[in-house]
């Protein structure tokens, strides 16, 4: 994690993936 | 020719013509009616009000409605765009618009923007950055260090903060997201582009006589 930047590292979080809205 | 008769009757407070919403959207009408079953089963989750609360919010989006998320909570006061405290339809589609893969670039990096602009100044603060990135590693039990907490953030307010003020604006973010197109990835949905065929259902509750696909 260190190499990346930090809005990589954010965008890592599950609060962001919005892939579980479509799951039924 | 563009002619639509709408039998719009029975349909919850804020069910939006399908038809103006697919105007204003990348979506088409079909897609829009498949949408609203979706934003049906979200939105009655917890009370059926035909209005996606942020319990049902957070229920959709982690099987959980009592698990807060910093993340979850951004993305939800950016879709309650009436600032009331929950997402109507329109709404709805409005911002999942921005999510779909054929939507323009510039707007879905501003809704980036808004997203890591949590105090809504028109800058990406390093404070708010590094707030997130906290929030990240709690959610995700990661640890690091505060050293090298730091250090991602020298080194990206290094590569961001061309004017060296300490914060970043929506120029010097366009220009980062240029050089850095990985950071977009969670700006499109490629659930999107199938939403008819994920909710097939639409077709029995059209609201619209003619589709226009």
């Amino acid at each position: 994690p260190a190499a990346m930047n930090a809005f990589e590292l954010i965008s890592m979080s599950q609060g962001l993936n919005l892939g579980n809205l479509f799951e039924k | 020719m563009g002619c639509f008769s709408s039998k719009l009757t029975n349909q919850s407070p804020g069910h939006e013509n399908p038809v103006a919403l697919a105007a204003e959207t990348v979506f088409s009408v079909s897609e829009v009616e498949a949408l609203y079953e979706l934003f049906k089963n979200i939105s009655s989750s917890v009370i059926d009000d035909g209005l996606i609360n942020k319990e049902e919010f957070q229920l959709a989006l982690f099987k959980n409605s009592q698990k807060e998320n910093l993340f979850a909570d951004r993305v939800f006061y950016l879709f309650d765009v009436k600032r009331r405290g929950v997402i109507d339809f329109g709404d709805f589609v409005r911002s999942l618009s921005v999510f779909h893969p054929n939507a323009p670039r510039e707007d879905k990096m501003e809704f980036a923007f808004k997203l890591y602009d949590m105090d809504s100044t028109g800058y990406i603060e390093r404070e708010e950055v590094k707030q997130m990135l906290i929030a990240l590693l709690c959610e995700s039990e990661m640890k690091l260090s505060d050293e090298v907490i730091e250090s991602i953030l020298d080194k990206t307010f290094e590569e961001a903060d061309t004017d060296r003020d300490g914060r970043i604006s929506r120029d010097e973010w366009q220009n980062f997201v240029s050089h850095n197109p990985s950071l977009m990835k969670i700006m499109t949905l490629p659930y999107l582009r199938d939403i008819t065929t994920t909710f097939p259902s639409f077709v029995f509750n059209s609201a619209v006589d003619d589709i226009a696909t």
